[in-house]
């Protein structure tokens, strides 16, 4: 199973189109890395994007270069993933 | 592994096995009125099973409805799974159910995209596409839902096979695809198709692939706002609503896209809950009334198939 131990969603407000393109020109600035769990459509829409541990100096900093407004919405993934596993485990016993 | 349904927790999430050994049982105990059918292999050649409802005839007019064609969405599973048991424990009390089903059938494909669910339970959970590979190409699957004939290739697909859109070398090229459009063509007379995603609180109808609108968008706007009423009424969850491309983004090569333009005038797809801080990690205490407030939507787009015959 990979691990996600680190990992955030960070949710995004672009606040118009020029900013939702710096959203997308990421997939290319670092590609594989970013994963869009919600991919950037139109301001009125929150992005979510899970980034991994080792990339989230360098993402945040080029939100908040870019004046990307963001909070985390999902603080280290592993740990509801491990939540998760457990509750299945759980059921099935 | 179980020999009946009746210690199956429907408020759990579960492993394919989990899942198709369930759907043995739950055939098995209600073969009355559900049968299976295995309508075509996945590209790591598992089965893909396709639950048919129905009380008589033959040909009758049709509902299909799919889930998990993206594997990491979970809560779409576990929704296709609570709907076939509330479409049988409902045949014969409510009425809604008891019409639909006395004049219509309704295919529940509940995994879609089964080695990519696999994969989310062995690997990596937060896999998107199929597990499909060619020689020469670096990257592993397709997105399903760009693999479709109609727009295949446009604006919100992408050629990159890394990407997580990928639409695949050509259109239908995936064996899950190439699977249900096989089984739609052949049947002829699907009048309404349902698409289940997560997540993001909406329900669209096409087109994702453009911004024209479809000819009858009218109707499928007020009936999208009713079903969206009557999933709001059950727990207070709000979704938005509209075509996939005035609503969402544009993309091409979808589900939806496909199905209006092979002739099914009733098609949408849904984005189910995440109440707005877990994405596709929604906690299992919430499989339940997801699934109960998706029904409700679920079955006024099935009444109005009923009562709106082309």
């Amino acid at each position: 199973q990979m691990n996600f131990t680190g990992d955030q969603v960070l949710r995004i407000l672009a606040k118009n189109e020029k900013q939702l393109s710096l959203l997308r020109d990421l997939e290319g600035l670092k590609p594989q890395k970013v994963d869009f769990w919600r991919g950037p459509a139109r301001p009125s829409l929150p992005v979510d994007m899970r980034v991994p541990f080792s990339e989230l100096k360098d993402i945040k900093a080029y939100l908040e270069s870019h004046g990307l407004a963001y909070n985390v919405m999902i603080k280290d993934i592993q740990v509801l993933l491990d939540e998760e596993r457990e509750a299945m485990a759980k059921s099935r016993r | 592994l179980e020999r009946s349904t009746s210690s199956f927790s429907y408020s759990s999430y579960h492993t394919l096995e989990e899942i198709y050994t369930w759907i043995d049982n739950f055939v098995t105990e209600h073969s009355d009125i559900v049968s299976k059918l295995q309508i075509g292999h996945s590209f790591e050649n598992r089965s893909i099973l396709v639950l048919k409802f129905s009380t008589g005839g033959s040909r009758r007019p049709a509902i299909w409805i799919d889930s998990g064609i993206h594997s990491r969405e979970w809560i779409t599973h576990a929704t296709g799974i609570w709907i076939a048991r509330k479409i049988v424990s409902e045949y014969g009390k409510d009425r809604v159910v008891t019409d639909v089903l006395n004049a219509m059938d309704i295919f529940l494909e509940i995994v879609s995209n089964p080695d990519g669910f696999a994969y989310t339970h062995s690997m990596n959970r937060l896999w998107r596409k199929n597990k499909s590979s060619r020689p020469g190409i670096f990257c592993i699957g397709v997105d399903l839902n760009r693999n479709w004939k109609s727009g295949f290739g446009g604006n919100g697909s992408n050629n990159n096979p890394c990407s997580e859109t990928y639409h695949g070398p050509s259109p239908q090229s995936e064996p899950e695809v190439a699977a249900v459009v096989d089984f739609i063509m052949s049947h002829g007379n699907v009048k309404a198709l349902i698409s289940i995603h997560s997540y993001s609180q909406m329900l669209m109808y096409p087109y994702g692939h453009s911004l024209e609108p479809v000819s009858n968008q009218e109707e499928l706007y007020h009936l999208a706002k009713d079903a969206v009423q009557a999933l709001y009424e059950v727990h207070g969850i709000e979704y938005i609503y509209g075509s996939i491309s005035t609503t969402l983004y544009v993309a091409s090569g979808i589900t939806v896209d496909w199905a209006y333009d092979s002739g099914i005038k009733y098609s949408f797809s849904f984005e189910l809950r995440d109440t707005g801080r877990y994405g596709f990690l929604l906690p299992a205490a919430q499989i339940i009334p997801t699934a109960q407030e998706t029904w409700m939507a679920i079955q006024t787009i099935m009444v109005h198939t009923l009562h709106h015959p082309y």
